[in-house]
Formats: C-alpha cells, structure tokens, sequence
C-alpha cells in the first residue's frame, strides 16, 4: 500500500477528484495554501495499491500536467481613435507535485 | 514513531478527539473532504510511539468502527384518513480509514 | 527526498513560510487545529531533498521554538484610590512539532 500525496491548482482539482473516483481510486481532498503565491491550491491523499501506482500517475499525467493556455490580455484603456489588435498571451497552468509515501499498515475499520 | 492518518465521519470527529487526548495522545486534527460523496470528513495526523500503536487502534476501533443504525424514514405524505406504520430503516455510519506510516525522525522544538 | 510536516502555532505561521520561500523551500500550508485546546494551528507540507534538511531544521529552530514572552496582565477592576503595581507574567508561546518522513518517488508533472 502506498500513500500518494498530489499538490495541484485549484483549476484541476475537481476533474482529477472525478477522474480518480471513477476509476475507483479512494480519494480524500484537503484545502491548502501554497508557501510563496499564498494562493488556494488543492492536495490529495490517496491510498492505493502498489500494482495501480501507474495507473495513477497516468491520470494525474492527463488531468494537471503543466501546460500553455493563451490568454487575451485585458486590453488597455484607448484613446478615443486609437486601434489595438491584441495579441494572445502565452500563461503557463497547472501542474501537480507528487509525494509517494509507503505504508507500514492500512485498515479499514 | 508512527505517524498514523485517521479518516473518519465528521459524526465521530469529535468523540474520537476527545477520547484520544484523555488518553494523552497527541493529535491534530484536518478538515478534509471525501472524493466520491463530496461530503465533509475529518482527517487525524496522530505521532504514536510504537508500544502504543495497539492501544491507539483499539480506541479507534471503539470510536469509529462501521455500525448500523436505524432511523425512522420520513413518512410520505399522507391522505387524510390513511395510516402507515414506518419502520426503521437499516443504514451504516461511521467507518474509519487508517494509514500508518514509518517516522524516521521526530523532534518538539 | 524527504517529506517534512511542520506542526506550528497560527502566530508563527507566515514568518515562517516566509523565511522558508526566501530560501527557496517548497512549502505548502494546511489550516488544522490542536486535539487537546480545539484552537486553530497550522501545518505545513515541505518536500526536501535530504542534504537541505540540516537547513531546514534550522530555519524552523529560528522561527517556532518555544520561547518566553512577558505579558501585562489585564489589570483587575480597583476600587477608586487603590494602587496597584503589576507584575509581567511569563507565558510560554510557539514550539514546533516536526515529522520526517521518507519519500519512495518525487515527481513534479
Ligand atoms: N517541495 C515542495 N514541498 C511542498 N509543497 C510544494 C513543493 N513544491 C511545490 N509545492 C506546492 O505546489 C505548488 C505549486 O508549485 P510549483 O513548483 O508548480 O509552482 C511554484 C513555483 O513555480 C514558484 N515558486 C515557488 N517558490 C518559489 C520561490 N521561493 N522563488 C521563486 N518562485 C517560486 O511559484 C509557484 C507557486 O508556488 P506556491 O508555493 O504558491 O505553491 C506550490 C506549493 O503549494
Ligand atoms: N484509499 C483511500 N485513500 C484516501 N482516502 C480514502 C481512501 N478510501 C477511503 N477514503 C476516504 O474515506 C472516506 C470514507 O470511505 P469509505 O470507503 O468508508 O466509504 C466510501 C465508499 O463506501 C463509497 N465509495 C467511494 N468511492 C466510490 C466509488 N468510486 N464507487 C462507489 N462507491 C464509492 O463512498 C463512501 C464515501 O467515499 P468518499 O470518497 O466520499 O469518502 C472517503 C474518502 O474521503
Ligand atoms: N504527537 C502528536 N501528533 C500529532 N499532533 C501533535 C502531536 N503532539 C502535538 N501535536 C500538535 O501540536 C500542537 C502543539 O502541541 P504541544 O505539545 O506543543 O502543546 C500541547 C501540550 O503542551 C498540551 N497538551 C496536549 N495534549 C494534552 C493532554 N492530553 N493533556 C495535557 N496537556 C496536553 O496542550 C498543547 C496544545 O495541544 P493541542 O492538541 O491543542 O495542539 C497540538 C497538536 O495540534
């Protein structure tokens, strides 16, 4: 039995929940806060057997790996005449850090 | 030490609180939230040292352990003049998930 | 890598986190609450690689050790031409509870 610990953004957080428990993996959530942004995130327990640790990782893979979105750029106040194209910017979003603890002993009571 | 994780119902949060700290055992406790039902649970981190792990368990065992209870259904509405015996219903509450871990350094500064 | 959790009182959470971050620590922060007073505390989830540990525990040692702080105490209602002199009283605060764990697999997706 393994204990895997998942950080992830907000954004991803109930998409990896449905992913997980439709697969039948048990799964409990807990709110945190990350140290430097001092922003909301999610974190995940999830106890598993060592045979379905691939099968995991491979959701949690799909679900908040780390990718660019294009945004449009609020774009600023114009002078009355003035034209401006906005251009989509690159963001960065997602990702997910993985902490995979052993077990010495799992009971359900 | 051991670093044992509990999750249980939030109906047996407390009651589970207060018998381990009569105990003295420390205890710190996580609002957490189920993946499935979504629902509120609470989550333990408990350091135990290794000769109290059975005493640790068993009080779990006696707090949280899946039992049936019955409750009275809520009677449908009724037409005036008709009558319903409601019997009890069977349902299960409680139930704990417990994680033990292996702490390979502790320290109170 | 090792998985650190830190148990500290609300009052020396953020200079804590902050003097982490500032040192380029990973840091995640959970609200919890104590089992014995029921008050709010935080915990915090730092992912460390082992040869930074030493660093770590210092930072911490800094930061959350118990320490004496002096109060006034609130002084008790006089009676009109009473005087009274009052003495600071000494009262613990802070203190850290930490546990390292050893982590089987890091990944950062
Ligand atoms: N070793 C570890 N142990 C425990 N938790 C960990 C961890 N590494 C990351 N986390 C958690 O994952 C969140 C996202 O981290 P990530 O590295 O993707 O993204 C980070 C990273 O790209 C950047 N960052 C973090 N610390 C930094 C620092 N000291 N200086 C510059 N950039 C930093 O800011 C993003 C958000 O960080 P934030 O702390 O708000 O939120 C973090 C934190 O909650
Ligand atoms: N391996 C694990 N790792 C981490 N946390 C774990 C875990 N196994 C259980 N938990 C935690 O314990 C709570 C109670 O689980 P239990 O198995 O007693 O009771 C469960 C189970 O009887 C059922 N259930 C859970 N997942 C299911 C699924 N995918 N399909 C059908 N029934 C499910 O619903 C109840 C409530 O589940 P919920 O997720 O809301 O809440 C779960 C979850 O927070
Ligand atoms: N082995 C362990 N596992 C998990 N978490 C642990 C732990 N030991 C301590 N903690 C966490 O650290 C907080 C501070 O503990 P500390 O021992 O400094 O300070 C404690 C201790 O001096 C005292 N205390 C705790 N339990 C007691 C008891 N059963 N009888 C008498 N005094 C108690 O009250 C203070 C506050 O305790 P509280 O439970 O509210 O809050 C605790 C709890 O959240």
């Amino acid at each position: 039995m393994r204990l895997v610990i998942v950080i992830v953004q907000d954004v991803d957080a109930s998409s990896l929940s449905d992913s997980l428990t439709s697969e039948k993996f048990g799964v409990t959530r807990i709110n945190t806060a990350g140290g430097f942004l001092r922003e909301g995130n999610a974190s995940f327990l999830i106890g598993v057997e060592e045979k379905r640790l691939g099968e995991l990782m491979g959701i949690i893979r799909r679900c908040c790996v780390t990718r660019t979105q294009y945004v449009n750029p609020l774009p600023p106040i114009m002078e009355p005449g003035e034209f401006l194209m906005p251009y989509p910017v690159e963001v960065q979003v997602g990702g997910a850090i993985v902490f995979v603890l052993n077990v010495d002993r799992h009971e359900k009571l």
